[in-house]
């Protein structure tokens, strides 16, 4: 059986409404190193990767491999009956028909016990390659979502060029052009301000930004994003979490217009 | 965008 007790039913709402745009119904496969999820939006141009690490939950149990398939929309509809600060226990047997979610309320005595019906779904476990990345770019993801959300009103692309210039976020549109960039910078007071950029070589690739855009929903999970380039390769944006869990994105470049 | 997706399955196929 499963139990997974999240100090913080918040965490899991901010993941949920970061993802739930992109894929809609998900396995959440469960096992005992924690909580992964992979799905491709229905488009097959982006890929959502999710592990919650079973130290990000206390106590953690789960006896054996439990897939469960969740509708999205229904697992916001439920979400949004926890108020940010309870805890969440998410429950399930071991061949479940259900997942139950529990909201505690860390000052009051309240409970509150919700089930979803789940669903078989029929994914294939997409084996996501480890990839030596050509640029590595650390930035504030508040300034990741700020360049997006200000582009995506001249464009519906963005050209994302790192060199020892730095890095140069452009986009061309009807009613003309945009760009900004950003050089490696430190900030001793305030690390979260960080623009750090590795790179081994030179890369430039062109994203659309109604995904990127939609990523940044995520924004709210981590302080820092991390942007991994190589030519001819899907981006991974990568937003950290406690706990080494993670959030990642990927999305195919466009080529050729 | 058959071309994005395209790129996706050579990454995810290796």
């Amino acid at each position: 059986m499963l139990e997974a007790r999240l100090e913080q039913a918040n965490l899991f709402k901010k993941v949920v409404d970061a993802i739930k745009d992109l894929v809609q119904d998900c396995n959440f496969d469960c096992n005992d190193s924690g909580i992964a999820l992979q799905a491709m939006d229905n488009s097959h141009v982006a890929l959502v990767s999710m592990m919650l690490r079973s130290e990000s939950f206390a106590p953690f149990r789960c006896d054996r491999n439990i897939a469960l398939g969740i509708n999205l929309t229904s697992l916001t509809k439920v979400l949004k009956c926890a108020q940010s600060d309870d805890i969440l226990t998410l429950k399930a047997e071991d061949a479940p028909d259900v997942v139950e979610l529990v909201f505690e309320s860390a000052e009051s005595d309240r409970i509150s016990e919700y089930s979803i019906k789940l669903m078989d779904i029929d994914q294939e476990h997409l084996g996501i390659p480890e990839t030596d990345y050509g640029a590595t770019i650390s930035m504030p993801a508040a300034e990741f979502q700020r360049i997006c959300r200000d582009l995506i009103a001249l464009s519906e692309s963005v050209s994302i060029e790192c060199s020892k210039e730095g890095v140069k976020f452009a986009c061309q549109g009807d009613i003309g052009s945009g760009a900004v960039t950003l050089r490696q910078h430190t900030n001793v007071d305030k690390p979260e301000m960080n623009v750090e950029i590795n790179m081994s070589e030179p890369v430039s690739l062109t994203f659309s930004l109604k995904y990127l855009v939609n990523f940044c929903k995520a924004s709210g999970l981590s302080n820092q994003v991390r942007l991994c380039l190589s030519n001819e390769v899907p981006l991974l944006v990568e937003y950290s979490l406690a706990n080494n869990s993670h959030l990642r994105f990927y999305l195919a470049p466009k080529i050729g217009d | 965008k058959s071309f994005q997706t395209e790129i996706f399955k050579f990454f995810l196929d290796g």
